[in-house]
């Protein structure tokens, strides 16, 4: 069965779908079925995939709202072997849609359930918020990776995520766990990014990767090639990070079968 | 009566926070009655003016569900000389509340109205999505600032905040414009970013702002300290060139004013 990682953070901008696009082409690179499923109603993760998501008769959010099987709405990336559930701006309509449905939080699960024998991972890349969109991606899911800029208001949001993170495992998923923090676009000059990182490690201990994902412009630069950098640019600092990271969950995964 | 700007991108870690806050500082500095107010339940704006989002009894949530007159839940900056509408994950469970009460588009309008005359301009800081409480603020406001990282996702959903404005100003308030597009965390060595930078003055000319705000370490510190930079640290690029935006903006309205 797919291990489910949300790729979450309600602070913006800190790399959430960089992570996901890049680690989901990592782990097709080493052999593994993945499937990315873009949560987002931006659609970053379904443009930087190479999908344009402005020609999409269906999306995820015909999948979530029970309109379309989530196999039939199912792409493949354009470079990096994966398969992408898509998403495009329709998608922000479901955040009022599922406030009257039934089962509201967890119709991203049941629409996933079909699809879980296909798949060694599955990852969601998540909206910059803590909605229902996101509430959906913590139930569906059994761990969470927190992509995390070093610097004060993303440091100062864990407090609300992991809140969030706790309240979900008490009522709707008792099987999440928090997978890891990952330090993002790191600086190691900058003496606010070493304060924050201290900090991580202090509260988080083990659960913070030892991958550090250096600022790097071509994982900026790959997205407008709608390819992930690690397939784009495959030797750049940026994508060497997330190849390695690719590898430190592999072999976190190993270590916990065994 | 005040001019009130939305600080709006859907595109999250842009810069709206730091421009809010340092806007509002920058225009209170040159004797300005500013209000600013946080409509991102991060609350990101309430702790970057210093004061401790965990510790308040009522914030603008209550304003927007009509349980207090905003004057009650308004709050002084610890620096910078201006008033602030604070906020904190309890406006998360607004988006839902909205839902299904009346005028839920213009609830932040009617509870800014009777706080009009005694300011000159009121900011909304907003969060990242184009959700209901976005939508409260582009109703609530005449004009829109834009705040835009020069690189390939960001430009991306341009279009889509673009459209949204202008279904806005078709259905629910008629006076909303763009006031400008301001490049934020702007690095001129990097060819991404001077690419995205000439297209955006392909696309708006006048709209986008002369002013140009670097990428300054000093902006990102300054969020720990409670105080705007243009307060803390006004000698550094970041706030020189807030401190040079404030400006801009006064020159404009000047000369509409003419
Ligand atoms: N390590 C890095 N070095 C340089 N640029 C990066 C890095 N990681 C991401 N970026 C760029 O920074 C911006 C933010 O990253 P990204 O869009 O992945 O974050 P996000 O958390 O998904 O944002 P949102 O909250 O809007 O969903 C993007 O323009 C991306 O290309
Ligand atoms: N010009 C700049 N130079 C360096 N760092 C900056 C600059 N502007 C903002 N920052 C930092 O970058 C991060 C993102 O900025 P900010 O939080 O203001 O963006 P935002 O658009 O409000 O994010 P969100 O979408 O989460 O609301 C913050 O850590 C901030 O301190
Ligand atoms: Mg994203
Ligand atoms: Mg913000």
């Amino acid at each position: 069965m797919a291990r489910v990682l949300a790729v979450v953070n309600q602070k913006g901008g800190v790399g959430k779908t960089t992570t996901s696009v890049n680690l989901a082409a990592g782990l097709a690179g080493k052999g593994r079925r993945v499937l990315l499923v873009d949560l987002d109603p931006q659609g970053n993760a379904t443009m930087g995939s190479g999908i344009d998501k402005r020609n999409l008769a269906r999306t995820v959010y015909h999948a979530l709202l029970g309109l379309s099987e989530a196999a039939s709405v199912r792409a493949r990336s354009q470079s990096g072997a994966y398969d992408l559930l898509p998403a495009n701006r329709e998608l922000a309509g479901a955040e009022i849609e599922l406030v009257e449905l039934p089962n509201r939080e967890s119709r991203l699960k049941s629409a996933l359930a079909p699809l879980g024998a296909q798949y060694d991972y599955i990852f969601i890349d998540c909206p910059p918020s803590l909605s229902l969109l996101t509430l959906n991606a913590l139930v569906a899911a059994e761990e969470v990776v927190i992509p995390m800029q070093c610097e004060y208001y993303a440091l100062e949001g864990l407090t609300d995520l992991v809140g969030t993170i706790k309240r979900v495992r008490a009522h709707l998923n008792p099987r999440l766990e928090i997978a890891g923090l990952l330090r993002t676009m790191y600086d190691p000059r900058n003496t606010l990014a070493q304060h924050v990182s201290a900090q991580l490690e202090t509260h988080f201990g083990d659960k913070v990767y030892r991958t550090l994902v250096p600022r790097n412009v071509r994982l900026a630069e790959a997205p407008s090639y709608g390819a992930p950098a690690v397939v784009w640019d495959s030797a750049s600092k940026g994508a060497q990070a997330y190849l390695a990271l690719a590898q430190e969950i592999l072999a976190r995964d190993a270590a916990q079968e065994a």
